[in-house]
């Protein structure tokens, strides 16, 4: 079983290997790639040794081949995604506006909502829709991923729901402590974690 | 020099703390805690000896007493900080409307914006203000960190005008790769990363 935070690295791996590799750069030491992202090199090697022996000793990984095979470990080398949104309130609608996510491989295939008067608006590529059709969408569309961005009341009946018709992960921002059932895998965004980083820093800046 | 990634799982550990709290327990173990966060004991200690002994060897971790500690260590105990959001659009209004903010003790007292349509709209407790009187509200109400919400174009102007006034501490959204001066601060959010951390376990769903 791999931590959920090694999976994140491999993410902060890949989105620095992309620089380097525009940069130019062939080979990387894991002491660079860990200063890279905040951590070090006992732990970029501990990560990846999971998956296989990507270094040579003294050399290296090299950086090309390094990031096409996190990529792929990531499910997003070649392979597209598809993304449902479920609340198009504010947040639902900056989100399928926002080009960082197809440009790693996950696409927008609808944006539901249960109010009435939000049906038809126009965001991105995509109309709103009724969450009332959600068995239907999912299925047709062939639904990977879906996005809970409904209010916290909302969430746990939105997520039985997808559950229901065969979704099996879930990018939640609503602040409820839901009830996941088994081989569902639900990541819970807390955007107040970034905030305390900052915090942590001014905190230090002050004690100088 | 305390690694980013060490910096957002004492972030991990509050909230895991927090739940245990409530539940009613008095010690953990680091294993139980790195558990808890989808990491590993010898990482906890490892993140805990940055800033002191906390545990006692055989009985682990006085949950209650750990849990202020590293809130004060971030910077969240019992101490308020200011925050403006440049970028009243649907993701800057979305954030100010985000109650998880004002639990952790990050209070919005400016929402900023250069579209003269958008002035006077009022979000939450805020009113959409003039982003060219940045200067003065900033001074006035102490502003300490700055949230960008605006398009890629316009954040590298954005967050130079907010350094040139003493913001030290920045959140961006922007996809932009920004020149960040000295003494400041900016983390940038990509919530692709969360939608990779899916992605993998689907990958990992098809394959068994
Ligand atoms: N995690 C974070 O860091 C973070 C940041 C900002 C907002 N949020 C959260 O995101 C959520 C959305 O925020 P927002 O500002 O977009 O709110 P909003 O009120 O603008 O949008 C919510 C939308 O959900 C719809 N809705 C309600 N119940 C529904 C249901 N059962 N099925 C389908 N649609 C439903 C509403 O009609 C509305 O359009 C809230 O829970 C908020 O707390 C989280
Ligand atoms: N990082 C992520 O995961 C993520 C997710 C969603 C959106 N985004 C990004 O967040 C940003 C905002 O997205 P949105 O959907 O809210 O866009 P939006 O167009 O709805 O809002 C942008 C707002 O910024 C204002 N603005 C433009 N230039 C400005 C300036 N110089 N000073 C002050 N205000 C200015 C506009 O008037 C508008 O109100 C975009 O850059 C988008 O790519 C990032």
């Amino acid at each position: 079983n791999i931590p959920q935070a090694t999976v994140r690295r491999l993410s902060l791996y890949c989105r620095y290997l992309e620089k380097k590799e525009v940069e130019g750069g062939n080979f990387i030491s894991s002491r660079e790639l860990g200063d890279g992202i905040g951590t070090n090199a006992a732990q970029v090697r501990k990560d990846l040794c999971f998956f296989d022996r990507f270094g040579t000793p003294g050399r290296g990984y090299p950086v090309s081949f390094l990031r096409r095979r996190l990529l792929a470990i990531l499910g997003i080398k070649d392979q597209t995604w598809r993304v449902a949104v479920i609340g198009a309130g504010k947040l639902g609608c900056a989100l399928v506006g926002y080009g960082g996510f197809n440009r790693q491989g996950f696409e927008f295939v609808a944006l539901l909502d249960n109010n009435p008067e939000k049906f038809g608006r126009v965001y991105g590529a995509l109309r709103v829709e009724d969450s009332a059709r959600l068995d239907e969408i999912v299925t047709r569309r062939r639904v990977d991923i879906a996005m809970l961005t409904v209010p916290a009341p909302a969430a746990q009946g939105v997520l039985d729901n997808l559950t229901a018709v065969g979704v099996r992960a879930v990018l939640n921002f609503a602040p409820a402590n839901l009830d996941i059932p088994a081989q569902v895998a639900v990541r819970n965004v807390d955007l107040a974690v970034e905030l305390e980083g900052l915090s942590f820093f001014l905190v230090g800046l002050r004690s100088r």
